[in-house]
């Protein structure tokens, strides 16, 4: 046995883009898409 | 579905800056990336040489991008925590080519239904669509399996899906994050016009009578013969193992039938390098005899030799076996060349069977390392116990690391239907040579899908890197120190010992819906392409452009020019322009960006000019009313007059 356990990179959660969008507090168009100065007028 | 203008579009050599702040394994899965879109599309990418637009990746709060080229010099594309997975960077990608969700096509609702009262309140707005004068979907049909498709539970406020597909059977199929549908494909080439993939070099399944513009050898003695089954094996061919009656091809040579020291050479069409390095792949099946062998060579062409000279590559080890064996061979051609397929029938064997080839793929890329195949798949998914977990062979990279792959068919404890990776780091006893902790190694874990064709395949991979300086959680210790300080012993199945270090990876590498789906497990068995490779260059910033002639336009043509208000210049159809800033609820604008407004200023602005027109209406009103009223009072007057004349 390992004397260090075992590490899931991401915490054992199926994170989809959105999930991690979400949890970093983003509120981006469609989850993950950034207007530019233009598209935000 | 894609944004409509051609100003939107990049060049086919894209630009991009990995800035500093990038994790390492990020950097390695997005330079993965850039070699996906290399084989399957004529997008190439280029580090930066001062191009006046390019694309910085960076680590921000989250993956995100903007959507298609936005001409502002520095574009910024996100891959922070969480999103250094190959099928992430490519969507972030596909979006900054041009691209936006798949359910907001225009004719999203003939395929899906947005349950909207499950969605998270305020969330709504990631739902909507856009109408086919902003976006187009390039005539592909909707795309179920599109790597851009959000999943089935995106936004959701409770536990209920916000997506149901209108065909319930593309339900679990919608958000996967493996690799460029065919869709996906169809549209980047041709919303890109291409016609190939920049890395690609040829495919061959044998299904066409043409064998794919092969030709046979001369001087040899024999031949090799596409046949669907073989006296002595293989009984079907690879590509579709038989499945369908009056398809399923390879080549053959038949060792039973030919004498002693007969050759047979099978060559394939000319091919033009670019990189000048090749990866060929392909499956052998041997029921020749056990001195019989396969060779590979490359016939070269230059000036000096225009018909061609043969080098030799490598012999196949592949012994006698009832199975098509995958082979990898490294190649380094840099003129026009064929490759060259070598049987030799050496001495006496079985009176039947002989050397077979089907599926071989060839590109300019690097092979992977190591194969690991687990036979009967569906049936270890199905009868492993829940957090068991079974183990590659060790491979010992060529910097002298060992590693291996634990994974768990049946999911760690807590996650059934779920197929779980790690990659461990291992050592023997006597192992000599190594700097621990492991510096920056990175370690990728391929299950390959089985697609005859090296470009429509969706393999999913996963890659993790040894961070040197990473302290496991609640220790001093190092995570990837010395197995033999850090890990267990452990012995192997043929009583040899040897101590592997912890696992580093996912408890959700596939879903086992997933793993049953498409080619990943083929004639039972899955397939697994491992790879270690160096990545402590990536730890060095990217150069940036320096010498004259590399040196962008952008500063000379800005030097001059002075953006205000935290406005960047950047060069715009050969002049300078300044992109000024914008919040959430003020902008500046103007040549200099000297001007600010806000979306108040807006309002009241609006609400003035109403008011404005309102008041000047009024007034218009008024004076039309007065005058109409004079003019009726005068005319009444001039009628009295004619009353009383007419009385009288």
């Amino acid at each position: 046995t390992p004397k260090i356990l075992d590490y899931d990179v991401d915490g054992g959660r199926d994170l989809d883009i959105f999930d991690i969008n979400e949890e970093a507090g983003l509120d981006l168009v469609e989850g993950d898409i950034v207007l530019d100065e233009r598209q935000t007028r | 579905n894609s944004i409509i203008g051609d100003k939107y579009r990049w060049p086919l050599t894209i630009p991009y800056y990995l800035e500093d702040d990038l994790e390492i394994n990020a950097k390695g899965v997005t330079l993965k990336a850039f070699e996906q879109y290399r084989l399957k599309s004529c997008i190439d990418f280029k580090p930066w040489s001062g191009e006046a637009n390019y694309i910085s990746v960076f680590k921000g709060n989250g993956c995100f991008s903007s959507v298609g080229n936005r001409h502002v010099g520095k574009q910024r594309l996100s891959i922070g925590a969480n999103c250094d997975r190959i099928a992430t960077i490519e969507h972030e990608f596909l979006h900054a080519l041009g691209f936006w969700h798949e359910q907001s096509r225009a004719d999203r609702d003939d395929y899906v239904r947005i349950m909207w009262d499950r969605i998270s309140e305020g969330k709504e707005h990631n739902f909507n669509t856009y109408d086919d004068t902003t976006s187009s979907s390039l005539g592909v049909p909707y795309d179920y399996g599109s790597m851009m498709h959000y999943s089935k539970n995106a936004f959701r406020n409770g536990t209920e899906p916000t997506i149901v597909t209108k065909i319930p059977a593309f339900s679990d199929v919608i958000g996967q994050r493996m690799e460029f549908s065919d869709s996906d494909l169809l549209k980047l080439h041709r919303l890109y016009n291409c016609t190939q993939g920049s890395t690609f070099l040829d495919s061959c399944d044998f299904e066409r009578e043409n064998i794919c513009g092969m030709i046979q050898g001369q001087g040899d003695k024999a031949d090799w013969v596409r046949v669907a089954s073989a006296a002595g094996g293989p009984d079907t061919d690879y590509s579709n193992l038989g499945k369908c009656t009056g398809s399923g091809y390879f080549m053959h040579f038949s060792t039973g039938t030919a004498s002693t020291g007969d050759t047979a050479l099978l060559e394939s069409r000319l091919l033009y390098p670019k990189r000048g390095y090749q990866c060929l792949q392909f499956f052998y099946y041997n029921s020749a005899g056990a001195n019989d062998t396969l060779k590979i060579y490359v016939r070269e062409y230059d000036e000096a030799n225009p018909s061609g000279t043969l080098r030799f590559i490598q012999t196949i080890d592949g012994s006698p076996q009832e199975l098509w064996q995958l082979h990898h061979v490294s190649l380094d051609a840099k003129t026009k060349f064929r490759v060259v397929f070598e049987g030799t029938k050496v001495g006496s064997g079985p009176a039947a069977g002989g050397l077979s080839l089907d599926d071989i793929n060839l590109s300019e890329t690097t092979c992977p390392e190591f194969i690991w195949r687990v036979k009967n798949f569906s049936d270890v998914m199905d009868n492993t116990p829940a957090n068991t977990p079974i183990y590659s062979p060790p491979f010992t990279s060529k910097e002298g690391y060992t590693f291996q792959m634990t994974l768990y068919p049946s999911g760690r404890e807590g996650y059934p239907g779920e197929l779980s990776a790690y990659a461990n780091l291992v050592a023997r006893e006597g192992d000599t040579g190594q700097i621990w902790p492991c510096p920056w190694k990175q370690m990728t874990m391929m299950l390959m899908d089985q697609n005859p064709h090296i470009q429509k395949r969706m393999s999913n991979q996963r890659s993790v890197t040894t961070d040197p300086n990473m302290k496991a959680s609640g220790s001093d210790q190092f995570f990837w120190d010395d197995p033999r300080k850090v890990g267990g012993e452990v012995t192997d199945t043929d009583g040899s010992k040897y101590f592997r270090g912890p696992g580093y990876g996912t408890a959700v590498y596939l879903t086992h819906l997933r793993a049953k789906s498409r080619d990943f497990i083929k004639g039972g068995d899955a397939i697994f392409l491992l790879t270690m490779e160096d990545v402590s260059h990536l730890t060095e910033s990217q150069p940036l452009p320096s010498s004259p002639s590399q040196t962008p336009a952008t500063p000379d043509r800005c030097l001059d020019v002075k953006c205000e208000n935290g406005g960047i210049c950047v060069v715009d159809e050969g002049g300078p322009a300044c992109r000024c800033a914008v919040g959430e609820d003020y902008w500046y604008y103007g040549d200099r960006c000297q001007h600010s407004r806000t979306y108040w200023d807006t309002t009241v602005l609006a609400l003035a000019t109403s008011l404005s027109v309102l008041g000047a209406m009024i007034v218009i009103t008024l004076v039309s009313v007065y005058c109409v009223r004079r003019r009726y009072k005068n005319r009444s007057k001039n009628h009295d007059i004619i009353m009383k004349n007419i009385h009288a």
